[in-house]
């Protein structure tokens, strides 16, 4: 119903608003309806502003700012919408390592009242998870898993 | 509810069953490029219900077998199991605890059970319809599909907002 | 053949001007997420005659303009200079050193220069024909881009080898 | 001509045997005429063998093996159709250490006959790099460079 879908797109924004601005260090995403005089048939466009930059359309964003961006609707979606459990196939991958830290941090939170479950390389990721299972191929080409601590994990320290 | 723990066995590179016990919290799974991280969460779209193979990056259902390598034979069966704490009932089963099981075969057949009781994929749909698992939802995210979170047109990121209303 | 330099002014976030003078051998750009990086990318794809402007993650021929910020104005032109060294006399030119040109105006209005002297872009797509630069050639890779070199269609590929040839 | 495309496929095969073994430590990869009898019309076929594994199609490469193969691809065009220049935008993005490592190992041997431009955030490519640019967004929005010693890009050692 109209109500109900409203109320949704309000949360979510709120959601988002508390999200955003901790993930980038600063400024704000905006969601809008495309018609807001008929939610029901509208779509929903979303207007992101980076820190000290003017509010951009998605497509002028940069390859790590897309990722981020998408990785704070993902916290926010956790916020209003819980699911069992989240699956996050590398979506770090983009990211300098001062993202990495703050997309870790906020991982680390959400984690706590969500399940997820991350692939990843970067470092600033594994460090914050509660647990670590490493897969490895074994010499004749077939996965088997082990359990890590965090230290088998990371690379030597230079 | 809440994930407890997957089982995998001839699903893709994982030729020997293996068991992923989860804690609640956040879980990272690391290891070099092609060892077979993805095939995980392969796994989990795939006992869920998953029914479109390219979005498992195969052609044929028989894709997702252990196709064997230089010293293993293939394998004639693939099997995934995922088990979920539901002492809260959130899915509308009697159960406190739910098991999902996937199978199948060279053959071409699939086996489909729910705690070991067989039903038909349609029932797994069904049970999962307003979990938040549903087909649609954002709860896997697979490698290199992140930007296409924001990329979806303006009318499907109504569908976001409906799938969270 | 080789390249030596690359003015950038105006366009997309070098609002002020900046040239990067370019050693032989290996050279990596390096900086913080939306710091502009792929927008040197870009303006070197740009200056060599793209005109696909959604290659270049724009909608409309302006946008490549430097719009402005919150305590920057917008400006009025883009202006990219590339200028290799020639000596080899691989570009069919009479010049030991060869600085091709590209500007737009906020009115719409484009310039082509090749050695400051004003030119077509049909005069840039011909002089870069044979050079390895010209369209269809793997020279710029873009970010995201490095799996489609792998999903073209079998005959796709086939024009790669005539690349080659 | 039919026999200067055959000789190119012929030289662009010879220059990836050559290379993609030391990008994967190992294995191979093989190109194939999908029609034999006429090359003008025929495309080209990519198998690739990762070590340890039996040759298998691009599709079912994972994303680091497919980041790889594809650079063995450019690596061996650079070898048969030189450029004046490449520019390569995060392809080491989806890449483990190790790889990372080969990669810049093989980077830095093109680059002795190839003016390279890689744009990157990995540690072990910036290590290689005969010169590194630095690109910063100041305060408001506009990009600035600075020319960058490597010590000043690498992170902080632990
Ligand atoms: N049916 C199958 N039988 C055997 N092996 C398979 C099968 N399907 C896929 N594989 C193997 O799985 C590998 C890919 O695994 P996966 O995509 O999970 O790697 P990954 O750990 O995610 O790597 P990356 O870090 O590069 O993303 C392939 O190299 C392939 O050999
Ligand atoms: N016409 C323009 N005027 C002003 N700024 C622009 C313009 N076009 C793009 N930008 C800015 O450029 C930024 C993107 O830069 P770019 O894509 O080069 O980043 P990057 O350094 O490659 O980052 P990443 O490491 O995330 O890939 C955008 O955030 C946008 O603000
Ligand atoms: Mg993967
Ligand atoms: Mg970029």
């Amino acid at each position: 119903s109209r109500d109900r879908l409203v109320a949704a797109f309000e949360s979510l924004q709120k959601a988002l608003s508390a999200v955003f601005p901790r993930l980038f260090g600063g400024g704000r995403a905006v969601l809008s309806w495309t018609d807001p005089e008929n939610p029901l048939e509208s779509g929903i466009d979303m207007l992101v502003q980076p820190p000290g930059k003017r509010p951009q359309p998605l497509l002028t964003l940069s390859g790590g700012e897309r990722a981020l961006a998408a990785a704070s609707l993902l916290f926010a979606i956790m916020t209003v919408r819980p699911s069992p459990f989240f699956v996050l196939d590398e979506v770090d991958a983009a990211l300098d390592e001062a993202n990495v830290d703050r997309f870790a941090q906020l991982l680390q939170e959400y984690g706590k009242r969500n399940q997820i479950i991350v692939i990843t390389h970067r470092q600033g990721t594994m460090e914050r998870a509660d647990a670590l299972f490493g897969v490895t191929m074994e010499r004749h080409g077939a996965s088997q898993l082990v359990s890590l601590r965090l230290d088998d994990a990371l690379p030597a320290a230079p | 509810m809440y994930l407890k723990s997957l089982t995998i066995h001839g699903f893709k590179s994982f030729a020997q069953r293996v068991e992923l016990v989860f804690p609640r919290g956040v879980t990272a799974i690391v290891g070099p490029n092609g060892s077979g991280k993805s095939n995980v969460s392969d796994a989990i779209r795939w006992v869920l219900g998953e029914q479109n193979i390219r979005s498992l990056r195969g052609s044929a259902l028989q894709d997702v077998i252990f196709a064997g390598t230089d010293s293993r034979k293939p394998l004639g069966m693939a099997e995934v199991s995922i088990t979920f704490d539901n002492s809260d009932f959130a899915l509308p089963l009697e159960y406190a605890e739910v098991t999902i099981t996937r199978r199948t075969y060279r053959s071409g057949e699939s086996e489909f059970l729910i705690n070991r009781t067989p039903c038909r994929l349609r029932d797994i749909h069904d049970l999962l319809m307003d979990s938040g698992l549903g087909r649609g939802s954002l709860s896997v995210i697979g490698q290199g599909e992140v930007d296409a979170i924001l990329s979806v047109r303006p009318e499907e990121r109504r569908a976001l907002i409906e799938e969270v209303a």
